[in-house]
């Protein structure tokens, strides 16, 4: 639970 | 990946495919907004960058430098090879005011306070908002060719998807949200909504883009 960060998005 | 990313990305990748075949079969740029073009070109350099320092993946990679490659493509045919359908004077949007906030709101929200990571931000923030100056021009002129109500939509229909995308992934990656990307996604899906009310009321069944005078 917690912030990710999604740097696999376009 | 999910099929909902999958999709909005296909979306994405068609509105692209949509706008160049409408410049190129019209001969014409009239109707787009060399503004909103621009904005992507330098969200598109900003966020990809990372192409230098990350690997993700060969669709990750190839999917980068189409956007990057075709927004440029697009700049030129606007600037260059049809320019005289070009119309500046109906493009008015003062883009400053998208720019100056974003470059504020990025130096203030990122994941870390660097070069790259503040450029991602910003890129992120401004992709939000790029697609004012077109909703701007179209607001101005009240109508809109058929096809460039497509492409429009499949912009907005990518933008839509990932929305389904953020929240199954939240539920299968142990509720983990990216606060930047989801709060400016949601922005950015949000100034679709107007349009999307006109262009399935009316386009959809087969009438003529126009607003109500």
């Amino acid at each position: 639970m917690g912030w990710d960060i999604w740097k696999d998005e376009l | 990946m999910n099929l909902f990313r999958l999709l909005g990305d296909l979306s994405h990748l068609a509105s692209i495919f949509i706008l160049l075949h409408k410049i190129q079969t019209t001969r014409s740029c009239r109707g787009i907004s060399f503004k909103t073009q621009a904005l992507y070109v330098t969200v598109f350099v900003a966020r990809y960058l990372d192409l230098f320092y990350r690997y993700v993946s060969l669709y990750n990679s190839v999917m980068k430098l189409f956007f990057i490659a075709s927004s440029v493509y697009i700049l030129y045919l606007m600037k260059y090879k049809y320019r005289p359908t070009n119309d500046p004077s109906i493009d008015t949007f003062r883009i400053e005011y998208l720019l100056g906030p974003c470059v504020l709101l990025s130096l203030i929200f990122n994941y870390k306070f660097s070069v790259t990571e503040v450029l991602w931000s910003f890129s992120i923030f401004l992709e939000s908002v790029a697609i004012l100056p077109q909703l701007f021009m179209l607001q101005r002129t009240g109508e809109a060719e058929t096809i460039t109500t497509h492409y429009l939509a499949a912009l907005g229909v990518y933008r839509a998807l990932y929305i389904p995308n953020w929240i199954y992934r939240y539920i299968t990656e142990d509720g983990v949200v990216d606060p930047i990307a989801v709060t400016a996604g949601l922005v950015q899906t949000g100034l679709y909504i107007d349009f999307f009310y006109v262009y399935f009321t009316k386009v959809l069944q087969g009438q003529k883009f126009e607003l109500p005078a």
